[in-house]
Protein backbone atom coordinates (compact mmCIF):
# COMPACT_ATOMS: atom_id res chain seq x y z
CA UNK A 1 0.00 0.00 0.00
CA UNK A 2 1.40 3.40 -0.91
CA UNK A 3 0.44 6.38 0.95
CA UNK A 4 -2.04 8.66 -0.77
CA UNK A 5 -1.03 12.31 -0.97
CA UNK A 6 -4.49 14.37 -0.93
CA UNK A 7 -4.12 15.93 -4.21
CA UNK A 8 -6.66 19.40 -4.37
CA UNK A 9 -6.90 20.85 -0.80
CA UNK A 10 -7.21 19.35 2.24
CA UNK A 11 -11.16 20.20 2.53
CA UNK A 12 -11.97 17.04 4.27
CA UNK A 13 -9.26 15.05 5.80
CA UNK A 14 -11.02 11.51 5.30
CA UNK A 15 -8.48 9.50 7.16
CA UNK A 16 -8.81 5.63 6.33
CA UNK A 17 -7.55 3.52 8.94
CA UNK A 18 -5.35 0.53 7.28
CA UNK A 19 -5.78 -1.52 9.59
CA UNK A 20 -1.75 -3.73 8.78
CA UNK A 21 -1.66 -6.98 11.11
CA UNK A 22 1.96 -7.57 11.36
CA UNK A 23 1.35 -10.47 13.30
CA UNK A 24 4.95 -11.89 12.57
CA UNK A 25 6.72 -9.70 15.22
CA UNK A 26 4.88 -10.62 18.10
CA UNK A 27 2.81 -13.25 16.97
CA UNK A 28 0.32 -13.07 20.33
CA UNK A 29 -2.32 -10.79 19.51
CA UNK A 30 -3.73 -9.44 15.63
CA UNK A 31 -7.35 -9.83 16.82
CA UNK A 32 -6.69 -6.68 18.72
CA UNK A 33 -7.04 -3.85 17.25
CA UNK A 34 -9.32 -1.50 19.54
CA UNK A 35 -8.25 -1.42 23.57
CA UNK A 36 -11.34 -1.50 25.78
CA UNK A 37 -11.02 -0.27 29.14
CA UNK A 38 -9.61 -4.10 30.28
CA UNK A 39 -6.87 -3.90 27.62
CA UNK A 40 -8.80 -6.77 25.69
CA UNK A 41 -9.81 -6.21 22.39
CA UNK A 42 -13.84 -6.41 21.27
CA UNK A 43 -13.39 -9.69 19.88
CA UNK A 44 -10.60 -10.80 22.55
CA UNK A 45 -13.65 -9.89 25.41
CA UNK A 46 -16.27 -11.81 23.21
CA UNK A 47 -13.93 -15.28 23.12
CA UNK A 48 -13.51 -14.68 27.01
CA UNK A 49 -17.18 -13.74 27.51
CA UNK A 50 -18.41 -17.03 25.49
CA UNK A 51 -15.65 -18.99 27.53
CA UNK A 52 -16.61 -17.78 30.98
CA UNK A 53 -20.25 -18.30 30.63
CA UNK A 54 -19.22 -22.50 30.03
CA UNK A 55 -19.35 -24.08 33.05
CA UNK A 56 -18.75 -27.65 32.03
CA UNK A 57 -16.08 -29.18 33.85
CA UNK A 58 -13.86 -29.91 30.47
CA UNK A 59 -14.67 -26.61 29.66
CA UNK A 60 -15.85 -25.29 25.84
CA UNK A 61 -14.61 -26.54 22.97
CA UNK A 62 -12.67 -24.95 20.28
CA UNK A 63 -16.02 -26.26 18.11
CA UNK A 64 -18.02 -24.80 20.21
CA UNK A 65 -16.15 -21.33 19.74
CA UNK A 66 -16.15 -21.79 16.11
CA UNK A 67 -19.85 -22.06 15.94
CA UNK A 68 -20.66 -18.98 18.22
CA UNK A 69 -18.34 -17.44 16.40
CA UNK A 70 -18.90 -18.15 12.76
CA UNK A 71 -17.83 -14.49 12.32
CA UNK A 72 -14.23 -14.76 13.06
CA UNK A 73 -11.83 -17.25 11.27
CA UNK A 74 -10.74 -20.12 12.91
CA UNK A 75 -7.20 -18.67 12.81
CA UNK A 76 -8.18 -15.41 14.72
CA UNK A 77 -9.79 -17.34 17.65
CA UNK A 78 -7.09 -19.35 17.86
CA UNK A 79 -4.20 -16.57 18.38
CA UNK A 80 -7.46 -14.87 20.55
CA UNK A 81 -7.49 -17.97 22.92
CA UNK A 82 -3.45 -18.22 22.93
CA UNK A 83 -3.43 -14.85 23.83
CA UNK A 84 -5.80 -15.11 26.72
CA UNK A 85 -3.50 -18.61 27.74
CA UNK A 86 -0.55 -16.40 27.74
CA UNK A 87 -2.13 -13.39 29.85
CA UNK A 88 -3.66 -16.28 32.24
CA UNK A 89 -7.20 -15.25 31.80
CA UNK A 90 -7.51 -18.91 30.31
CA UNK A 91 -6.19 -22.57 30.46
CA UNK A 92 -6.70 -25.43 28.26
CA UNK A 93 -8.34 -28.39 30.36
CA UNK A 94 -8.62 -32.07 28.30
CA UNK A 95 -6.85 -31.25 25.60
CA UNK A 96 -5.26 -27.87 23.96
CA UNK A 97 -8.83 -27.27 22.53
CA UNK A 98 -11.06 -27.16 25.42
CA UNK A 99 -10.67 -24.14 27.62
CA UNK A 100 -11.57 -22.90 30.97
CA UNK A 101 -11.80 -19.25 32.09
CA UNK A 102 -9.74 -18.38 35.47
CA UNK A 103 -12.19 -16.28 37.01
CA UNK A 104 -15.80 -18.01 37.00
CA UNK A 105 -15.23 -20.06 40.30
CA UNK B 1 -7.48 -34.69 36.34
CA UNK B 2 -4.94 -33.43 37.25
CA UNK B 3 -3.51 -31.77 34.19
CA UNK B 4 -6.87 -29.63 34.83
CA UNK B 5 -5.87 -28.42 37.91
CA UNK B 6 -2.29 -27.68 37.10
CA UNK B 7 -3.09 -26.00 33.99
CA UNK B 8 -5.15 -23.61 36.14
CA UNK B 9 -2.94 -23.25 38.68
CA UNK B 10 -0.30 -22.05 35.96
CA UNK B 11 -3.52 -19.93 34.59
CA UNK B 12 -3.81 -18.14 38.10
CA UNK B 13 0.08 -17.53 38.08
CA UNK B 14 0.43 -15.90 35.10
CA UNK B 15 -2.82 -13.78 35.82
CA UNK B 16 -1.14 -12.58 39.02
CA UNK B 17 1.93 -12.14 37.39
CA UNK B 18 0.29 -9.97 34.57
CA UNK B 19 -1.77 -8.42 37.07
CA UNK B 20 0.89 -7.21 39.22
CA UNK B 21 2.42 -5.15 36.30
Amino acid sequence: SKPQSMMGGGAGTNMMPTAHASMSSTGSYSGASMMLVNGLSANQNQVLSLIKSCHEPQGISMQDLKQKLSSMSVTVIRQIVDFLSNEGHIFSTIDEDHFRSTDNE
Amino acid sequence: LQRISRNKAAALERLAGNQAL
